[in-house]
């Protein structure tokens, strides 16, 4: 019977510190080198083309829960208005994301309808409305330190009422350890739903591809807190590779629907698994 | 925590006289674990660990300690070294005006820490025109303006012909001349976020350095930053060349490992940390603090 050949330390430890470095974390690194040592047995693991080869396969199978349905068949088969409501720590890039999918739906014939729910950060409002101008859709916005529940349910109000597709509210960043402002999304959720049962339809935790570990901390907490259904990774233009997409696929099992893959408003895709473990393994 | 695991390690070894590379490979096992799990760069602890075990190998156990108390104070002591012993802060130059760059990812918190410096030195009476040198970001120049207008500090934004060329570099210029003109103390310039692999907008910074000349040129870094600290960290150090960190977001549970890495690759001090959205949320660095939460 066959007897398989060891792999290359080496080749292993090249294959482990590419992983290490793409923000896996230690410890989904070594159970998927672990895996990896075990799907090898029998197999000549001298060969570092096989080794690559089961370890992208092995990497691809560990992110079956992060490769969901796109965005645009949940808008197909979901209520109209289709409430998205977008939230993320401090800068990642959710003003930015909710623009780049409001361009994607008008390119497809959709009407999208933004919410200024930021009431917080300086010139959020205006941030989001320049965006809104460009892209050709309408924003709901009230003043500057408005109470963001109230803005976020004229916006579901003012969606009905205007027959749109797709609302996207845009809230303030905040770090997941504050939880005052983790309650306050908690409200803005119970008011959404209020004025529409069973919104937001989508909650999207934005992530940015350079942050390490601290990442599955954010998806925890704010899944806690409003039940995310969707991630997206943004910055993924940079050197980053948002590894960390791993251990939440295996811990809590969220989708990845979109990437962002730099500043203009049409730097957005689908996420691929298959692209995205090539990128971490080359 | 690490301490703790530590005296698991070492409880069998009470006793014996000598730290030996068996006894402390387990306990190096455990740092190293602690590190990449808050985030410092695999290269960098590498290093690191190599680093502690030629220090601690055949150290004689001293009597007040135990073994693993002894790791942990190479441990300790290394880290103390890497995080650096400089004065953190800004000293403003005998000459005014001060001008000070801040540069760095995008959403990093480089114009939020304008804000946070210009009301921290205006609080010593020091006079701050703030400049918005970030002609792309949507509404980034209203974002700055407010900011000066909730603090009182002014805000030089580019004319009507300058934001319509988008040429940061004369945007800068001419905010450096009117904070020199006008004799106000310190100057900050709040460029836009852009990746440090950007050949272009990299090559941007550089000219605005050489036109301005700032004393201050700050990497505004997010705490929570990953293995990539490092890539980003050395590009910005090599092709602007950096005078000190700023760390942000620190007040959240990030361990706040790329404050080694990017101390590692730098070389420079961490000069202020953020720690809140609000603009009196900035602290000097406490580098003993930061260690032992790096450490776990
Ligand atoms: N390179 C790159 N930059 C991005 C991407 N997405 C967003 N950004 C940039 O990241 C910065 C922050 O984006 P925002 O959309 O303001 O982020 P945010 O999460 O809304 O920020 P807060 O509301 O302040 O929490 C901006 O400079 C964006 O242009 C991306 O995919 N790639
Ligand atoms: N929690 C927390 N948030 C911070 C801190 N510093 C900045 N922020 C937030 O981080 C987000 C991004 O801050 P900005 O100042 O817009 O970042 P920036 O580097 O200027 O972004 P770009 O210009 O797009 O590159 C905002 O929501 C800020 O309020 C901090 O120390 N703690
Ligand atoms: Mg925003
Ligand atoms: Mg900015």
């Amino acid at each position: 019977r066959l007897r398989g050949r060891a792999a290359d330390p080496a080749v292993l430890e090249e294959f482990e510190s590419a992983l290490i470095a793409s923000d896996l974390g230690v410890r989904v690194v070594d159970r998927v080198m672990e895996r990896l040592k075990k799907q090898l047995q029998g197999a000549d693991g001298s060969q570092t083309g096989l080794v690559h080869r089961v370890l992208r396969d092995t990497l691809i199978e560990v992110l079956t829960p992060a490769q969901g349905l796109p965005l645009e068949s949940l808008l197909a088969n979901g209520p109209k208005p289709f409430v998205i409501l977008v939230v993320g720590v401090n800068g990642v890039g959710k003003t930015t994301t909710i623009a780049k999918i409001a361009q994607r739906l008008v390119q497809a014939g959709k009407v999208p309808l933004l919410v200024a729910a930021d009431t917080f950060r300086a010139a959020a409002i205006d941030q989001l409305q320049v965006w809104a101008d460009r892209v050709g859709v309408g924003v709901i916005r009230h003043r500057h330190g408005a109470d963001p529940a109230a803005v976020a349910f004229d916006g579901v109000a003012a969606a009905k009422a205007r027959k749109v597709d797709v609302v996207l509210i845009d809230t303030a960043g905040r770090l997941h350890t504050k939880s005052n402002l983790m309650d306050e999304l908690r409200k803005i959720t119970r008011v959404i739903a209020g004025e529409c049962p069973g919104a937001p339809h989508e909650a999207l935790l934005v992530l940015d591809a350079t942050v390490g570990q601290n990442a599955l901390a954010q998806a925890r907490q704010f899944h806690q807190a409003v039940g995310v259904t969707g991630l997206v990774l943004t910055k993924l233009d940079g050197t980053a590779r948002g590894g960390i997409v791993v251990a939440i696929a295996e811990e809590l099992k969220l989708p990845v629907r979109l990437i962002g893959v730099g500043e203009s408003v049409e730097d957005l895709q689908d996420f691929d698994s298959t692209a995205f473990v090539d990128a971490l393994i080359g | 925590s690490l301490s703790e695991k530590f005296e698991n390690i070492f409880k069998k070894l009470r006793g014996t006289g000598v730290l030996t590379e068996q006894n402390i490979a387990e306990a190096l096992k455990e740092v190293r674990l602690a590190l990449l799990e808050a985030d410092v760069n695999f290269k960098i602890v590498k290093d690191f660990i190599e680093r502690v075990r030629e220090k601690a190998i055949g150290q004689e156990v001293l009597k007040s300690l135990t073994p693993g108390h002894q790791v942990v104070k190479v441990v300790w002591e290394e880290l103390r070294e890497m995080m650096g012993r400089e004065r953190a802060g800004l000293a403003l130059a005998s000459n005014p005006p001060t001008v000070v760059m801040m540069v760095g990812l995008q959403g990093a918190g480089k114009t939020t820490t304008c804000g946070k410096l210009g009301r921290y030195f205006k609080a010593q009476g020091k006079r701050v025109l703030l400049v918005a040198a970030d002609p792309r970001r949507p509404a980034a120049g209203d974002q700055l303006s407010s900011l000066g207008h909730d603090l009182e500090i002014d805000v030089h934004r580019a004319d009507q012909a300058q934001a319509a060329q988008a040429d940061v570099v004369r945007i800068c210029q001419a905010g450096v001349e009117r904070g020199r003109d006008q004799g106000y103390d310190l100057i900050v310039l709040d460029t836009g976020g852009r990746l440090h692999i950007d050949d272009e907008l990299m090559g941007e910074l550089v000219a605005v350095k050489a036109a301005v000349q700032p004393q201050e040129v700050l990497l505004v870094a997010d705490a929570m930053t990953g293995q990539d600290a490092v890539t980003m960290a050395s590009q910005f150090e090599q092709r602007i060349g950096l005078t000190g960190v700023v760390l942000t977001k620190v007040e959240g549970d990030a361990r706040g490992g790329a404050v080694l890495s990017i101390r590692a690759v730098t070389g420079k001090p961490i000069k202020f940390l953020g720690v809140g959205e609000k603009l009196d949320a900035l602290e000097l660095f406490h580098p003993d603090r930061m260690a032992s939460r790096i450490l776990g």
